[in-house]
């Protein structure tokens, strides 16, 4: 088990060796981004290799499976795969998704935000061949992903009228409280 | 040959195509989920484990017309969603996880959920680390057909926030859901506004009220200011409203003036006074003696149980029972039908645009102190009683016209069931 003492486990210690590698320059950064789709998928008809078959266009799904440690990574060639504008370009795409100044340079505020706790699933992705293919890697999505432009307009409340003034809430009895 | 495992596998899942619809989205609306049993956590006890997933469920379900049921018995293959937890190499999957960090949950389409045991999860209010529940309702997100929304105060943000004191699904997730899955539309049994009288320390009398809208043995209370429905309801009727048929009333009447201030409930043949001091039935009458629950022919002479709805019209201190396609308007100070009632509701409450009238068989008639106007429900559409205010704008409006059909989930937002096993929480 893993080490705790206080009752509510609030102390418990996680097993170094179980810790997540981090993002700490280009290479693992354009791992990054490639896993969660800001980085567009090559054809690896000629890069293709038996260990890790990583994806083809029809039977495997577009989003890589990036084995931890794995031999061949996507710049596993000496000379990495990206040329530099596509990395840049996928880089800026991360910075204006999740906030942060647009610099189109690895730079530590990126690093921090690349390194922060999130969801497994690509930000990324190509809906209509993983759907079809009941895909095995995580879930979904077109490439357009939904940012605050959407947003619609509040509904505009009017001001109360009458003498009565709605109640915020005042749960009544015994009515379960969350 | 993988494909045909893979169809094998997801083969029973019901989804509409991604190309018809440009998304996916689950072809049915009540979905069996279950924590697995080679994937508890090591963290957390089972139930609270299985607690916090019934709540992450629920939470869809309060904004959504999708239902879930915690199913522990159907084989695997029957079971919608199915969670687990477990570390590196894990469940037989293609996504190894990373360990503690970066990485703390994976999701599939129309599927299942992968939670890193190596991550800190942490039970609602308890100690610093991810909260299970806030990423469990992410990841749910994901499985009913939601991508990473980057926007602020969107549960569906890629990255961990912590939490911070609650969270719950605003406005635009609300939408979003939605927009795969449609709004929550349903008829009610009846909507009233529950009216509660306080002194300010000036001596003041100061008047408040609640809507609330009621359905069969569920409620919600409506908060205006905020669009929605309180967090957490639906609630059984018997939890808050002591003394009156746990299955649910048909009406609702708040007798409200100068000297007299009784609310009354009325389901078949019978009816009870409220007492909304002690937030219960009263046995009986503390004015008149009678015990309850009474015959609504017994007191409202003329009048006989069931009826579909009722309101009070303080405008001229009637009470209108509806039932069927008449009306009956009774005289609360003469306590007799007024005269020549029963009538058509058609004649009473004529329709400002021809043949655009419930004609009869309402659900609710409610007068909204917000609004300051009655209207009448039926299904999932509702009329507006014409007032003062039209009336004065268009001078040849009847009195009591109903003005045309609206949709009541346009009105009044995310009144949304829940699964009857997800009330108890």
């Amino acid at each position: 088990e893993n080490i705790f003492h206080n009752r509510d486990h609030s102390d418990v210690e996680m097993p170094s060796t179980h810790q997540a590698e981090r993002i700490t320059d280009k290479e693992t950064a354009e791992q990054f981004l490639s896993k969660y789709g800001f980085l567009k998928p090559v054809n690896w008809e000629e890069v293709q290799s038996e260990e890790t078959n990583l994806w083809s266009s029809d039977d495997f799904p577009v989003t890589s499976v990036l084995q931890e440690g794995s031999s061949t990574s996507r710049s596993g060639r000496s000379d990495s795969l990206f040329e530099p504008p596509e990395f840049i370009v996928a880089l800026k795409e991360f910075q204006r998704v999740s906030g942060l100044p647009v610099t189109g340079v690895f730079d530590d505020a990126t690093k921090t935000a690349m390194n922060k706790p999130r969801c497994g699933v690509p930000d990324k992705m190509d809906l209509n061949s993983t759907a079809d293919h009941n895909s095995t890697s995580p879930a979904l999505w077109n490439d357009t992903t939904i940012t605050n432009e959407t947003e619609s307009e509040m509904f505009d409340f009017g001001v109360l009228n009458g003498t009565a003034q709605d109640n915020q809430h005042e749960p009544e009895g015994l009515g379960p409280i969350r | 040959k993988k494909r045909d495992l893979a169809a094998l596998v997801h083969g029973r899942r019901h989804r509409r195509d991604v190309m018809e619809m440009g998304h996916v989205a689950f072809s049915k609306t009540v979905l069996k989920w279950r924590l697995i049993g080679e994937g508890y956590s090591s963290q957390l006890s089972v139930d609270d484990q299985r607690y916090i997933f019934r709540l992450a469920f629920r939470m869809w379900s309060e904004v959504s017309p999708l239902e879930f049921l915690e199913d522990q018995s159907s084989p695997l293959e029957d079971i919608d969603i199915r969670l687990g937890f477990g570390t590196g190499r894990h469940l037989g999957c293609t996504q190894r996880f990373d360990g503690a960090g970066r990485e703390f949950a994976h999701a599939w389409f129309l599927g299942d959920i992968h939670f890193d045991d190596d991550e800190h999860f942490t039970a609602p209010n308890t100690g610093n680390g991810i909260s299970l529940l806030k990423v469990a309702v992410h990841e749910i997100g994901h499985v009913l057909g939601l991508p990473h929304i980057y926007r602020t105060g969107s549960i569906m943000q890629p990255s961990y926030l912590p939490q911070e004191a609650t969270f719950e699904l605003d406005w635009m997730d609300r939408r979003a859901i939605q927009h795969l899955y449609g709004g929550c539309k349903g008829h009610f049994s009846t909507v009233f506004d529950w009216i509660r009288k306080e002194r300010t320390q000036y001596g003041e009398v100061v008047v408040r009220f609640n809507t609330y809208f009621m359905r069969d043995s569920w409620y919600w209370l409506y908060e205006n200011r905020n669009n929605r429905t309180r967090y957490g309801d639906p609630v059984a009727v018997q939890v808050g409203w002591h003394g009156i048929p746990s299955g649910g009333v048909d009406a609702h009447v708040h007798v409200w003036t100068r000297n007299t201030d009784a609310v009354y409930f009325f389901k078949g043949t019978q009816y009870w006074r409220y007492d909304g001091e002690n937030d219960q039935v009263f046995t009986m009458d503390p004015d008149t003696g009678h015990r309850y629950p009474r015959l609504i022919s017994e007191g409202f002479s003329g009048v006989s149980g069931p009826i579909d709805t009722a309101f009070f019209d303080r405008r001229d201190s009637h009470i209108y029972f509806f039932r069927g396609t008449d009306v009956y308007k009774f005289d609360i100070r003469a306590n007799r039908l007024a005269a020549g009632f029963p009538k058509k509701i058609t004649e009473i409450f004529p329709a400002v645009i021809p043949g655009n009238h419930p004609k009869g068989n309402l659900d609710a008639a409610y007068f909204s102190y917000l609004h300051n106007s009655i209207f009448l429900l039926k299904g999932t559409s509702y009329w507006r009683v014409a007032g003062m205010r039209d009336r004065l704008r268009r001078l040849s409006l009847p009195y009591n016209a109903l003005m045309p059909q609206r949709e009541v989930d346009q009105q009044w937002f995310d009144i949304c069931n829940v699964h009857a096993s997800a009330l108890r929480i």
